[in-house]
């Protein structure tokens, strides 16, 4: 399942 | 992840251990605004409850815990350690005044209407203005301790190098977050007076003193 980008951010 | 955002991760991190060590090391909290280190544990906490419902690495999810935890931890130095250091009386900005606009952009600009989307958003929102109390108390005082100042450059120098790092995934990922993006350029905007100073006094051996 794909990982939306604000997730991997801090 | 890129180069950009991990030393951005690490001038994050830096800073908060710089913090804690200025605390500890001087047994006092005096020129740290309490409201501004409030202000960071519901950014943290807002933002992070996706740790419940994603996990994106072990790298991502310690320093979404660490983040929280020290945050917390520098609210207990503050009001239970070293209590008496802290003085609310220069601590004067208004919150409600950060907190409500914020409420509101979140509101407006989200990325779902669900819960911990808006509180992520919010948290972004906040997060850019969280550092305005310490400023102000910043500009009310005129002067800071060396290490306060080292503090806020090394927490300043994390979002800006954010923004290579959007520039860098925008190339490569085709990715864009425009919340995070906006937010993210007003929060260095903030800091550009600050790091005139530091860059011209401090770095150069001077005391952090703002012109009367």
């Amino acid at each position: 399942e794909e990982v939306p980008g604000h997730h991997d951010e801090l | 992840m890129n180069i950009f955002r991990f030393l951005g991760d690490l001038s994050h991190l830096a800073s908060i251990f710089i913090l804690i060590h200025k605390i500890q090391t001087t047994r006092s909290c005096r020129g740290i605004s309490f409201k501004t280190q409030a202000v960071y544990v519901a950014v943290f906490v807002t933002r992070y409850l996706d740790l419940f419902t994603t996990f994106v690495s072990v790298y991502n999810t310690s320093m979404k815990i660490f983040f929280i935890a020290s945050s917390c931890y520098i609210l207990y130095l503050m009001k239970v350690r070293f209590r008496p250091t802290n003085d609310p009386s220069i601590d004067t900005f208004r919150v409600e005044y950060l907190v409500g606009p914020c409420a509101v952009l979140a509101l407006i600009f989200n990325y779902g209407y669900s819960v911990t989307e808006v509180l992520w958003s919010l948290s972004i929102f906040l997060e850019s203005v969280a550092i305005l109390p310490q400023l102000f108390m910043l500009q009310r005082t005129g002067e800071a301790e060396t290490i306060t100042t080292h503090y806020l450059a090394a927490l300043g120098a994390y979002r800006a190098l954010y923004i290579p790092n959007w520039i860098y995934r925008y190339f490569s990922e085709g990715y864009v977050d425009p919340i995070s993006v906006t937010a993210g350029l007003v929060q260095t905007g903030l800091y550009l007076d600050f790091f005139y100073v530091y860059f011209t006094k401090v770095l150069q051996g001077q005391k952090f003193e703002l012109p009367a």
